[in-house]
């Protein structure tokens, strides 16, 4: 038996949000330590990878570990039948081919059940191991999407250099150039604000604005986002889940031909 | 123009 809940709906409405114009279908799977769910882009260019660990759960019991199949277009139209402020609790039998949403108001007056039917999905795990980058940033994740969002304007790549000064983003086009340039502002008091520049050494990759522009779609999950890049790696965009989890990204670079 | 490269080449199934 699989059982968790949680206190607000938006949360589950937000992670969805942010992996649904990325994957279509995905397992779900869960074990006693939480959910998480690893996808790829039907390109297999980029990447995503959630963990909610149980501890961001109100109630949570995995009595083993469970794949839930699950088509994101679905769950998100159920998902959009809770209120946001609703409690939300999923529930899978062990041998079971459903998943019911149960939604419940914050009165308690209201209680709404919704099943779905799981899917077989065949996985495409990737191991991707854990490793120290060249250079991380750290900026309010509110900025980063309106760097892509802005730089989408003007072309299709974006060069994102890391330097002493600071980090820059150039996009160009038939139409012109664009650049943004952050500086380290660590010392400004609210940490949401902050942008902080790690690097070991300069280093200047290109990425595709069109999948940065779907990861930024977690903007709502999180104040702040970070950036980990390493020469010929694929960057790394993860945005924490309050103090439970995580959404990360990955994207391949772009190589010169 | 750039090449995208795909994820596989730096991770592998496992």
């Amino acid at each position: 038996m699989f059982e968790a809940r949680m206190a607000q709906a938006a949360l589950l409405k937000k992670v969805l949000e942010a992996v649904k114009d990325l994957v279509t279908d995905a397992n779900w799977d869960c074990t006693s330590a939480g959910i998480s769910l690893q996808a790829m882009d039907s390109s297999h260019v980029s990447l995503v990878s959630l963990l909610m660990r149980k501890d961001g759960f109100d109630m949570y019991r995995c009595d083993r570990p469970i794949s839930l199949g699950i088509n994101i277009a679905s769950m998100t139209k159920i998902m959009k039948c809770a209120n946001n402020n609703d409690a939300v609790t999923l529930r899978a039998e062990d041998e079971g081919d459903t998943v019911v949403f149960t939604f419940e108001s914050a009165d308690q007056e209201k209680v709404s059940e919704f099943e779905m039917k799981l899917m077989d999905i065949d996985s495409e795990h990737l191991g991707i191991p854990e490793r120290e980058h060249t250079a991380t940033v750290k900026m309010p994740a509110s900025e980063f999407h309106g760097i892509c969002r802005d730089l989408s304007t003007i072309g299709e790549t974006v060069q994102v250099s890391v330097t002493k000064e600071g980090v820059q983003f150039t996009a160009s086009g038939d139409t012109g150039k664009g650049t943004i340039t952050l500086r380290n502002n660590s010392s400004v008091d609210e940490e949401s604000q902050q942008v902080v520049i790690t690097m070991q050494e300069e280093l200047s990759l290109s990425f595709a604005l069109r999948y940065l522009n779907f990861f930024t779609k977690a903007t709502a999950l999180a104040d702040s986002v970070t950036l980990s890049m390493t020469a010929d790696l694929p960057l790394v965009v993860e945005y924490r889940i309050e103090d439970t989890g995580y959404i990360r990204y990955f994207l391949a670079p772009k190589i010169d031909d | 123009t750039p090449i995208q490269n795909e994820l596989l080449e730096y991770y592998a199934l496992v």
